[in-house]
């Protein structure tokens, strides 16, 4: 058998400007990924460290880079699987952690558990020293507009508490807000 | 969303995906990423498969796992097993996407039933990568 690394950086309709910066980003990542392999190191070194170079890189929607949320904030996925042993760990909605594969792995190798969700995973990942980084490093330019749009194709505005909500949301707050009993 | 799936010499198999979602989701939403069988699986014995595409009909359908299905119990390409795959979750549920894989031999799958997927793999010293159809 022929060592390979094959990936993905995303399907959809791929913006013009948005083809090269992903043609060098998956070629980049794939480097990584095979150096590993050729260098001896296993088939799950060289998923983590792939996906690294991909969640590092800004052009896709994983770790800098990644979709804001309808408030306008960043949480992130992240899986990894070992075929030899059916081993699994995931991470579902942390947001913070720089590269949310390698907590996914630190689940597989380090719990009982399969999957660590929400602010107790994220919190559980700092602990085992993965890396962070403040929500302004996430959020880059290209997703902002993205949000900016969404918020105005679904006819969102910015609430008294600084939520984003539709109108009508927002009127239906204030209705029950006023009343009395 | 972006994901990787590698095979050593020893036909050893892993899978990962990582994704920053949708734009707009709610707080608290999770879709296929971290779902194992939904958008990731990997077995030495069938697959290694990453997804990408409409998470919550990648759920529904549990297309890591049907692809590694098709693959073990029918002898499908990975390639047939990813179209065949993406056809039924196009069928039932809607959505696109699309599915990396590698099978146990080191064939490779690549397929998206969206306009476009960003792709690229290496081996044997080559680098080979693709956006469209044909590429």
């Amino acid at each position: 058998l022929m060592p390979t690394i094959l990936v993905h950086g995303g399907a959809g309709d791929i913006d013009e400007d948005m083809v090269i910066r992903k043609f060098n980003g998956t070629k980049a990542a794939v480097r990584q990924g095979y150096q590993v392999l050729m260098d001896g190191g296993s088939v799950m070194d060289a998923v983590m460290e792939t996906i690294k170079v991909l969640e590092d890189n800004p052009a896709f929607n994983a770790g800098k880079g990644a979709a804001l949320t309808q408030p306008g904030h960043i949480e992130t996925d992240a899986s990894i699987m070992r075929g030899s042993d059916l081993a699994a760990g995931s991470v579902a909605s942390v947001s913070g952690i720089r590269n949310p594969i390698v907590a996914a792995r630190k689940v597989l190798e380090q719990t009982p558990h399969v999957q660590l969700a929400g602010d107790s995973a994220s919190n559980w990942a700092v602990d085992q020293g993965c890396e962070t980084e403040d929500e302004d490093y996430f959020i880059t330019l290209h997703q902002y507009e993205y949000w900016l749009q969404w918020l105005a194709d679904h006819n969102m505005t910015k609430s008294t508490s600084g939520e984003y909500k539709t109108m009508n949301q927002i009127e239906t707050m204030d209705k029950w807000k006023n009343q009395k009993s | 969303t972006v994901g990787a799936v590698a095979i050593d010499a020893d036909g050893n198999i892993a899978a990962g995906t990582s994704t920053g979602g949708l734009t707009g989701k709610l707080p608290g939403r999770v879709g296929d990423t971290p779902g194992i069988g939904h958008g990731v699986f990997a077995d030495n014995d069938s697959v290694g498969v990453s997804g990408t595409g409409v998470g919550e009909s990648f759920m529904k359908v549990g297309v890591a796992r049907r692809v590694s299905y098709l693959v073990e119990k029918t002898g499908l390409s990975p390639n047939d097993a990813i179209t065949e795959t993406l056809d039924y979750m196009a069928q039932r549920v809607g959505g696109d996407g699309g599915v990396i894989a590698i099978d146990g031999a080191g064939n490779l799958g690549i397929g998206w039933n969206s306009n476009q997927m960003s792709w690229a793999y290496g081996r044997n010293g080559e680098l080979h990568y693709g956006v469209n159809r044909g590429e």
